[in-house]
C-alpha cells in the first residue's frame, strides 16, 4: 500500500 | 522535525487537554459545541487511517492514537457523560452546511483518487472549518468562559506554528504540500478576530470575553 502519498504531518 | 512542527503539535496537544480537564473538573461542558468536538473526531479518524498502513516514526503513531484517544474522550464527556450540562439549544450550527462542500471538494482536489487520500483530503478541509460551531456558538451567546478562549488560544496557536513549519520545510528540504498549506491558511485566518479579541479581553484579567 505505497501509492498512497506519504503524510508525515499529523 | 522542526521546533516549529513539535511546538504546533504541542500546542495542538495541550488545547485538546485544556478542553478536556475544564469539562472533566467542572463536570460540565456549557458553552462548548459539540458539534466542534464531533467534527475534530471525525477528522482524526479520516486523517490516521494510515495507522494500519504506513509507519513513519514512534512519534507520529503515539500521537495519533493520543489525539484519537483524546477526542473521543471529549465526545464521550460531552454528549453521554455529562450530557445534561450540553448547550444544544445554541450549539445550532447546521454542520450539514460545512460536510457537503468540503465532501465535494475533497472529490474534486486530492493527490490520488483512492480512498484513503481521499479521506486524507477530507480530513484537512475539514480540519479548517471544524472550529466553526465552536466561534459560532460564542458569537450567539455572546460570551465564552476564559478557559474556553485558552483552549481557543491555543488550537489557534498551534495553526500558526504550522504554517511557521511549512515555512522552515519549503526552504531546508524543498517540501511543500498544496493541500495542506492552502487549507492551513484558511483556517488559521478563521482565528485571527478571536485572537484580537483574546489579547484585548482575556490577556487584560476579564474572566470571561464578551463580544463587543
Amino acid at each position: 500500500l505505497q501509492d498512497t502519498h506519504p503524510h508525515d504531518e499529523l | 522535525m522542526n521546533v516549529f512542527r513539535l511546538a504546533g503539535d504541542v500546542s495542538h496537544l495541550v488545547a485538546i487537554i485544556i478542553l478536556l480537564l475544564k469539562i472533566w473538573r467542572s463536570r460540565s461542558c456549557a458553552g462548548i459545541s459539540g458539534k466542534s468536538q464531533l467534527l475534530f473526531a471525525l477528522v482524526f479518524t479520516t486523517r490516521y487511517l494510515d495507522l494500519f498502513t504506513v509507519y513513519i516514526s514512534a512519534y507520529n503513531t503515539i500521537m495519533k492514537v493520543v489525539f484519537l484517544a483524546l477526542s473521543y474522550a471529549t465526545v464521550y464527556l460531552i454528549y453521554m457523560r455529562f450530557r445534561n450540562t450540553y448547550d444544544s439549544e445554541n450549539d445550532s450550527f447546521r454542520v450539514e452546511f460545512l460536510l457537503v462542500p468540503v465532501i465535494g471538494l475533497s472529490f474534486l482536489e486530492h493527490y490520488a483518487f483512492t480512498p484513503m487520500e481521499v479521506l486524507w483530503t477530507f480530513s484537512i478541509f475539514l480540519e479548517a472549518v471544524a472550529i466553526m460551531p465552536q466561534l459560532f456558538m460564542i458569537t450567539k451567546t455572546g460570551e465564552a468562559e476564559s478557559i474556553t478562549t485558552h483552549y481557543l488560544f491555543f488550537l489557534g496557536l498551534y495553526r500558526a506554528l504550522y504554517i511557521a513549519n511549512w515555512v522552515w520545510r519549503y526552504h531546508t528540504e524543498g517540501f511543500f504540500d498544496q493541500i495542506a498549506v492552502v487549507s492551513g491558511v484558511v483556517q488559521t485566518i478563521f482565528y485571527c478576530d478571536f485572537f484580537y479579541l483574546y489579547v484585548t479581553k482575556v490577556v487584560q484579567g476579564r474572566s470571561k470575553m464578551s463580544l463587543p
